[in-house]
Order: C-alpha cells, then structure tokens, then sequence
C-alpha cells in the first residue's frame, strides 16, 4: 500500500458516499445516471468475486465488501425508492454498447483464460468506460448539480491517483499490471474534459454547465 | 504469479 492508493481509494470511498447522500438528502436522483450506477455495481460485483475465497487484509475486504453495498443502496435508490424522480429521457446511453466490446475484448485480451481472470478483466475494462452515460446525461442536460460535480470530481480523481500509483509501484515495486494500467489511462482522460469544467467554474464558486 | 499481485488493489 502506498500513499497515492490510499488517497485513491478514500476519494472512491468518498465519491460513492457522496452520491448516496444527495440522493438521500434530497430524496432526488435527478441528474444522476442510472445506467452508469448500474455498470458500477457490475463493475464491484465482477472484481470482488473472490472477496469470500481470496483474503488479502481487512482493509481490502471492507472497502470490497462497502463497495458493492453502496453500490446496490445507490441503484436501489435510484431505480425504486426514488424511481419518480430518476430522469430517465435524459439518460438514454445504450448500456449494450459498451457492455458487449467490453465483454469481448475481455475474452481476448486478459492475463489468463480463466472464468476468474476473464471477469476480473471484464471489470477492468468496463470500469475505465462506466462514467460515459453520466457524462453524456449532463452534456444532454447542460448543467450539473454542484454535488454532483463533486461526486464526478472525487471519482475521476480516484483513479488518477491509482496511474500515480502504478507508477510508484513500477518503480519502486517493479510491478505493474498493464491492463489495469491502459484501461485506468482510457477512464482518467474521459473525465479530462469535466475536470476543465470543474476547476474553471465549480471551484470558483460557479454552477457546473456545458457551453450549450 | 506475478499477476496475482495486481489482485491486492481494489
């Protein structure tokens, strides 16, 4: 473990807490994807599979087993407690598109041919392009609650810690996983575009929204 | 194996 994944993974933890708590507080899911919450619950639920078979620390096993929790809260609240207010004429990303190339190329392009291995990468892959229905919704709708600007924030920055980390590791571990590494590149430059947006108008105070 | 290291991160 090293400083950069830590950081790393408590603004995970923060991002996900933080969209559950909107959608709490307000009781509204409005401006928030549920196509995207959806592929994130897929995306914990096929890298932790082995959360019960393969113990690594306490810390890995919490932090897996919060994850996929605050993961099926989130879409619970959006697809039936609050269902009256998920916005879904807006957040119309047609899943199948990225869920079927992600699940083909994880058939070809993993480390090992194994159900395990296959999935792990699957989740890999489908990580690094989970975000786009959130970010297509908000191009759609041109603006962003704050909050979720800074849901969007903490979770881009997640993994742009991790490419730190990799690095640090290759360095001074002498590992480094390159599927991991190129698909966390692939999901670090999509929010490229948000990050501008963010620290240009929501750190000055500003209303995230999309030049129309 | 070496990969089983990358399994170590979340």
């Amino acid at each position: 473990m090293n400083i950069f994944r830590l950081v790393g993974d408590l603004s995970h933890l923060l991002a996900i807490l933080l969209l559950l708590w909107k959608i709490w507080k307000t009781r509204s899911c409005a401006g928030v994807s549920g196509k995207s919450q959806i592929m994130f619950g897929l995306v914990y639920i096929t890298r932790y599979l082995d959360l019960f078979t393969n113990f690594i620390s306490i810390y890995n096993t919490t932090m897996k087993a919060i994850f996929i929790a605050v993961a099926i809260a989130t879409i619970y609240l959006i697809y039936f407690k609050f269902k009256a207010t998920y916005d879904s004429n807006h957040d119309t990303f047609r899943m199948e598109f990225l869920i079927v190339p992600v699940g083909g190329l994880a058939f070809l392009v993993n480390h090992d041919f194994t159900a395990l291995e296959i999935l792990w990468t699957f989740s890999i892959y489908l990580e690094s392009v989970a975000i786009l229905p959130q970010l297509f919704m908000i191009s759609k709708t041109g603006e962003a609650e704050t909050i979720t600007s800074h849901y969007l924030f903490a979770l881009g920055s997640y993994r742009a810690l991790y490419i730190v980390n990799w690095v640090y590791r290759y360095y001074f571990e002498g590992f480094f996983d390159l599927i991991a590494i190129v698909a966390g590149c692939v999901q670090t430059i999509l929010y490229c575009d948000f990050f501008y947006l963010y620290v240009t108008k929501v750190m000055h105070g500003k209303k995230l929204s999309l030049p129309a | 194996d070496e990969n089983d290291i990358a399994k170590d991160e979340l």
